[in-house]
């Protein structure tokens, strides 16, 4: 678990650039030039990770996400 | 445009995995 969230928090900050605590949209879509996804792709996952849909993505939002994704994994 | 193919990468899921597995492969500094 511990493991999990530091983990989480090193790939939450490579989005969040700007180191503003949260992640945009706009973020999102600067991160497609180096990831093999579409800006449509890059909108959905962002949609699927802001739980309260309030268009900014916090890293405990992040971080369920990612806890998920390693469920899916395990 | 869906490059997804049968794979079911366009699901929610194979897009977040996708997302993920991509983040990690560039921390770790994979190309």
């Amino acid at each position: 678990q511990q493991m999990m969230s530091e983990k989480a928090k090193e790939l939450f900050t490579v989005c969040d650039a700007e180191e503003k605590g949260f992640i945009t949209k706009r973020d999102m879509q600067r991160l497609q030039s180096q990831l093999p996804l579409s800006p449509d792709q890059l909108e959905h996952v962002f949609d699927s990770l802001d739980g309260d849909g309030n268009g900014f993505l916090t890293l405990e939002e992040f971080t369920d996400g990612f806890g998920g994704f390693l469920g899916m994994r395990s | 445009e869906n490059k997804a193919g049968a794979g079911g990468a366009a699901t929610s899921e194979g897009m977040l995995a996708n997302f993920f597995n991509s983040l990690l492969n560039k921390k770790s500094g994979a190309p």
